[in-house]
């Protein structure tokens, strides 16, 4: 509808952008799809599980920082294939990837979740939320797992996680863009390639089930509190131990 | 912002993996 103002690659087919997306979210999700069917993930162990709460809380901190910090660069990865991420300013590329990685991470985590036994992937093995104990963040932790089991419960397919995150990743609601209606034409036709494949899979109930905005932002926020709590209790080892990725984002 | 962003730029910057 705006063939002089948008560029070349904001101008495709549904469908071929649903599959781009797909894609992007395939080649960066970490596990790969094929090794979620069926899967032979062990559960930690009595002993395995007792040894994660043993652990000293700035060390717990550090060793999730790290998995978290290695979720969010492939969250990066995939931005940079999405098609349209790149054309953006490389200012709004940070003010959306700052924004919304860490929700992209959250809603990810439902691959790797199962709903049977309630625990979610990490590091190897399956693990439910007593194993973060030493974190000292309970409340963090519940809400996550919560997200997760609700998210599982959705069965969301592989094009409807990979159009979601981008979704998540291209709002143009984020504050501080500096080209609004530029982010708005890519978010428009990411929305449309949504809406096309949920109504020609039948799943438009999809919509009204996914977890509100304000959830994933709250979760967020929660997270970004903690950092600070954490911070005030061991001052300097965010500085001296965390990944600089994670420091940058959240610190 | 991309002062503050260094590394977040740099991963933008660079070739895919």
């Amino acid at each position: 509808s705006c063939p002089h103002a948008c560029p070349q690659a904001l101008r495709v087919p549904s469908e071929l952008l649903t599959q781009s997306v797909l894609l992007s979210h395939r080649a960066t999700c970490h596990p790969r799809a094929e090794d979620l069917q069926g899967h032979r993930w062990a559960t930690f162990s009595r002993e395995e599980i007792c040894a994660y709460q043993s652990q000293p809380t700035a060390e717990m901190w550090q060793r999730c920082a790290r998995r978290v910090t290695e979720a969010i660069e492939r969250v990066v990865e995939f931005a940079k294939r999405l098609r349209g991420f790149l054309e953006l300013s490389q200012h709004d590329q940070i003010v959306l990837l700052k924004a919304g990685a860490m929700e992209v991470v959250l809603v990810r985590m439902c691959r790797a979740f199962d709903a049977a036994t309630r625990t979610v992937l990490f590091e190897g093995k399956l693990a439910g939320p007593e194993l973060f104990r030493s974190l000292g963040c309970p409340e963090l932790v519940a809400s996550i797992f919560d997200l997760a089991q609700g998210l599982s419960a959705l069965r969301c397919s592989e094009s409807e996680l990979g159009l979601l995150s981008a979704l998540l990743l291209v709002n143009a609601g984020r504050p501080w863009l500096q080209d609004r209606p530029r982010v708005a034409r890519l978010q428009g036709h990411l929305d449309v390639a949504f809406r096309v494949l949920l109504r020609r899979t039948r799943r438009e109930g999809l919509l009204a089930r996914l977890p509100s905005p304000g959830r994933l932002r709250a979760l967020c926020s929660q997270h970004l509190e903690q950092v600070q709590a954490f911070r005030r209790l061991h001052p300097g080892v965010v500085s001296a131990a965390f990944p600089p990725l994670y420091r940058e984002l959240f610190a | 912002l991309q002062e503050k962003h260094r590394i977040l730029h740099k991963l933008l910057q660079n070739g895919n993996s």
